[in-house]
């Protein structure tokens, strides 16, 4: 299962609908203190299934809502899209019937997050089963947000042993 | 899972050894399930020596040690079971610049080796003249992120402004 | 006690603002004390607001903004009452180039306001070049540090050398 | 008071006697990974009065001590010394009347650590009060450890007011 586009819109400082093409090879995402970069990789945690907000730098799930700037309204809701190419179909049975698999995540002011996969409504556990599938999700070992490299040799025994765990 | 878990710990220890002495340059390194019998319930440790230098307490490693430590393990867990995606946020902020050629290197190596996808987020202009494409993000509008795709002239022209 | 610490704050406090809008080139900020009306039991809040972008808590600051307001804090506290010495390691290592030049300008103030002696540990070429002097350590025999006086073109093939 | 010499001998890499001079405004310390700069911000809080190896990254107080390398033997003692000019008179009365004060720290494995100032045996509380006096010490908010620099950040507003307390 290849990761082919990330789209996102109000989500913490992308406020406008915005694409990340990502492809095969290295892609660098650079930019100046304070633009949106680790935003980006907050994005791709949340909609793989995160359910803490505290690892998204927040105090509340709602705090990756667009909250708005001294020119312009905060939002109502944010939507993160992944974009999945499913060709070589090893997708769990019940998505496995197309080439793509699109994943949503949104959440609304007071209304908590809800997920799709392919235009259809899921819950979380099936967001998360997807990914953990496919070697990857939320708490991969091979998301490392900035900061967190070293907290892997601060770690203790017990806690690195989950990694050993999504290798197996 | 105790037999599938141990032969993940066999997988990633071989891997982790050449890792880190590739990213070393020399020095030896391995990994231990301590504190319990039952692979499900111990703990990973973490056994590494710097070339020349005696075997020592991880805590007593250097930042830049630390991260380059920390990059052989993640690789090693890797190349066991390949992800679909990997972003790397500034790890390569704590190394020297030697450091991070040999970060690089590992990085076309990773990328020769699985299908993994890498998005790495750096500040570092030798680490992004080593990337096959770049993404800017910036905020031209105060408080609002825009993503743009530049090449690699234009990149340092975008480091530059704040 | 009391007395101290509320004039301690207040003199921090003001220094604090003027630094985070140098260091931010615009913006807003403030310290405040709360949980208890005893400054003596109270908690130091930081309430920072990068230019453009609405108020919020502190932990959404990206990683360079987070470190350039600690460094404001820090120098705050400092212009009320200067230390002899000051050590940073490597806290220059997460800012884009532009707040590395911010965070230079500022260190060349503080040289002129008081009389503290910086030493700033880094590994970031900008910063070294604004340095009055240079020291380099080096493991010329592996393991074993020494310390070598260097000028500035000696530096620079020093950090290539691993 | 000012800071005119860092010695040290036997302390983590630095096992060759060892001296820094510490001059007026910015004085840069660079080198490869692993060398040994952050052990240099760690002599100058121990000689200052640290109490607590952990703040120096080691499981005990004895780690400070030259473990050896490959090819040389460990060491049994470390010795760290600061030189500040007294040329002021500002230091506490017993230290006040020479122009230049040397502190010591020395440890010895198995014996512990021993103070002196210029000369004479002292307390540890003895030094702490000496670089209390002089608006600095081991945890004085102006030495700013790697990594560390966030975490003022992070620290609970509680926590936060110590550095008031420095300001005071
Ligand atoms: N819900 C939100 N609404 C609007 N803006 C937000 C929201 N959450 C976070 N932000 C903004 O996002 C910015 C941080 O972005 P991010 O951490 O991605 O920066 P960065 O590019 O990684 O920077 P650095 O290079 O310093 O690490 C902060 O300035 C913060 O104000
Ligand atoms: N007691 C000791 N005896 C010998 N060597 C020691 C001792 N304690 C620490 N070291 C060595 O010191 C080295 C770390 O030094 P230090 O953390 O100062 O490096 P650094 O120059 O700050 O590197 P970086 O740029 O990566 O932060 C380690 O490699 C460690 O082996
Ligand atoms: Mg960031
Ligand atoms: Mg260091």
């Amino acid at each position: 299962m290849r990761f082919q586009r990330l789209r996102l819109a109000g989500f913490k400082s992308f406020v406008d609908a915005t694409e990340l093409r990502i492809e095969d090879g290295l892609t660098g995402v650079v930019g100046p203190n304070g633009c949106g970069k680790s935003n980006l990789l907050e994005a791709i945690r949340w909609v793989m299934g995160e359910s803490s907000p505290k690892s998204l730098r927040g105090g509340g799930m709602e705090d990756v809502i667009f909250a708005g700037t001294q020119s312009r309204p905060s939002r109502d809701f944010s939507d993160v899209t992944l974009l999945l190419d499913n060709e070589g179909r090893r997708a769990p049975a019940q998505f496995n019937d197309s080439d793509q698999i699109e994943v949503t995540r949104r959440i609304e002011r007071g209304l908590g997050s809800a997920y799709r996969i392919n235009g259809k409504d899921v819950r979380q556990k099936d967001v998360q089963l997807l990914f953990a599938d496919a070697a990857t999700g939320a708490h991969s070992p091979a998301l490392v947000s900035q900061g967190r490299i070293g907290a892997i040799i601060a770690a203790k025994p017990q806690e690195r042993r989950a990694m050993l765990e999504e290798a197996a | 899972g105790r037999v599938r878990l141990l032969a993940a710990f066999e997988a990633v220890n071989t891997h982790f050894r050449e890792l880190f002495t590739t990213l070393f340059n020399g020095g030896a390194a391995h990994l231990e399930l301590i504190e319990s019998d039952d692979p499900l319930e111990a703990g990973l440790e973490i056994m590494a020596q710097p070339p020349g230098k005696k075997l020592q307490s991880l805590t007593l490693l250097s930042g830049g040690e630390q991260a380059l430590t920390a990059v052989a393990l993640i690789f090693g867990v890797f190349l066991t079971n390949p992800a679909p995606i990997c972003v790397l946020d500034e790890v390569d902020a704590p190394l020297d610049d030697a450091n991070v050629e040999r970060f690089c290197d590992l990085l076309d190596r990773m990328t020769e080796l699985t299908d993994t996808r890498f998005l790495i987020v750096t500040h570092n202009a030798v680490t992004m003249s080593r990337m096959h494409r770049l993404f800017g993000v910036t905020m031209a509008e105060q408080g609002v992120s825009q993503l743009v795709s530049v090449d690699l002239e234009r990149a340092s022209l975008l480091l530059a402004a704040a």
